[in-house]
């Protein structure tokens, strides 16, 4: 039975869909049965797998009931790794999501196919939308990207009192594994000044991802980092970032 | 009679905040009367001039009618420069929002005010919401901040389409002004692919703001990248664009 992870942020390019898409490849590496669900409209973590144009049917059509979750999920080039995409037809979807029932979309999904994965990771947009309370609802363990930067700092607190408020109404079980620091340039002031303060809300994973233009790079080619360039600095440090995650999901 | 701005990209972290704070300040360095308005619940620009705890009225009163815009607009420290706050409340209003008035709240607030400034420059959220649809039919113009990276690409086609379409429908002189490549590293292959794609969407600026600590530094020490450290790359490079801007909108 899965492991549900959610990768959230509402602030904007923090890492979520890098940290998504490697998190994802880097456990189905290590044999792990993986799924990733796209949970943005802008679709930037499905887009290293498939072209929006070639998608007939991606998470919008869950959220329409128009699909049943099985013909959601497709294969991916990875062994190990299937994907569960979104195109910018899901944001359509959130002009109709003032009912009860929609923080729960995800989590019904999910609970048709947790048997078939051993990991299941979330990427969600930069917001606290529907599509992040989806993820949050549906997940056992929530990872937060962030830069050791002023505006993101500026926005843990929110996120905190979103997570603690489903925890409390909703989802009693979600747990914060922890904040991944990314982006990361050596030895600024800023670095030193952030650091302490991030700790004082979430436990910091031990592994920092430094910037470096690999990861743009494997974007651009539509890899994965780990498949890129396994040998370079910053895939090394998302295989380390990894191994913490199956440490500390350890069942 | 204002000149009106929207800074804006649906992608997160794209430089929108930073943009639009040395932009309003550079503008106020130049003589002209300008406010600076966040339409980003987040609230980040804002944060540079007042505590949110400290902000008794912001852009979500102008939104709930609960409040004139005279009244929510505020001075700030820097001489010719005012403010239009949000903080975490304005993503309530967003609930609210499926109704035929909801894209035209801040264009009849400004059109109250317009003769009071030379430059009105509006922060957007990293979506296509209501905020940032509001500032799209207010403004004048259209700056989209952008990265040489793939995901900063991917959602160009779909910012141009929302823009096509409010051109279209409500707001027939909105122009894009142009789009400024920012946080670019020297040299890499990214940039060198990625600048073409960028080019044929939309006009880019000559000026391009590289990377560099000192931005996160002055966001940190609250101020303006012009005002924390004027002698440095990147403020010289916010001053270029800011006489670009002004070149690019001589009425
Ligand atoms: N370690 C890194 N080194 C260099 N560039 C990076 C690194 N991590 C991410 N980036 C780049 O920073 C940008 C933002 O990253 P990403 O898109 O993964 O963030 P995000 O939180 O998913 O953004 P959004 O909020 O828009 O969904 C991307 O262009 C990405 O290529
Ligand atoms: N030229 C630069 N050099 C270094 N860091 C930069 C530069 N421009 C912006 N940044 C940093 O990158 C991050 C994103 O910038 P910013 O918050 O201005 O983007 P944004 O588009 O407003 O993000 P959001 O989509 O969340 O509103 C911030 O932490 C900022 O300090
Ligand atoms: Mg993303
Ligand atoms: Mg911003």
């Amino acid at each position: 039975m899965a492991t549900v992870i959610a990768i959230a942020n509402q602030k904007g390019g923090e890492g979520k869909t890098t940290t998504s898409i490697n998190l994802a490849h880097g456990l189905a590496l290590e044999g792990n049965r993986t799924l990733l669900i796209d949970m943005d409209p802008q679709g930037n973590s499905s887009g290293i797998f498939i072209e929006p144009d070639h998608m007939e049917i991606s998470a919008a059509d869950l959220f329409l009931q128009k699909a049943d979750v099985n013909d959601v999920i497709q294969q991916t080039r990875y062994e190990n790794l299937e994907l569960l995409p979104s195109k910018i037809n899901l944001a359509e979807v959130e002009l109709g999501t003032v009912n009860v029932e929609a923080p729960y979309v995800l989590r019904d999904a999910v609970g048709k196919i947790r048997n078939n994965y051993d990991y299941i990771v979330i990427d969600c947009p930069p917001s606290l939308s529907i599509f992040t309370v989806n993820a949050l609802v549906a997940s056992d363990y929530v990872v937060v990207p962030l830069q050791a930067e002023k505006f993101s700092i500026d926005g843990i607190k929110g996120l905190q009192n979103t997570i603690e408020s489903i925890k409390r109404r909703i989802n009693p079980q979600l747990t914060i594994l922890g904040a991944l620091v990314t982006q990361l340039k050596p030895n600024t002031v800023l670095t030193k000044t952030i650091l302490p303060v991030i700790e004082n809300y979430f436990p910091v994973f031990e592994t920092f991802i430094s910037s470096g233009v690999a990861v743009g790079e494997s974007h651009l080619s539509k890899q994965s980092l780990l498949d890129y360039n396994p040998g370079i600095k910053q895939a090394k440090e998302y295989f380390s970032f990894v191994k913490e995650v199956i440490r500390g999901t350890k069942k």
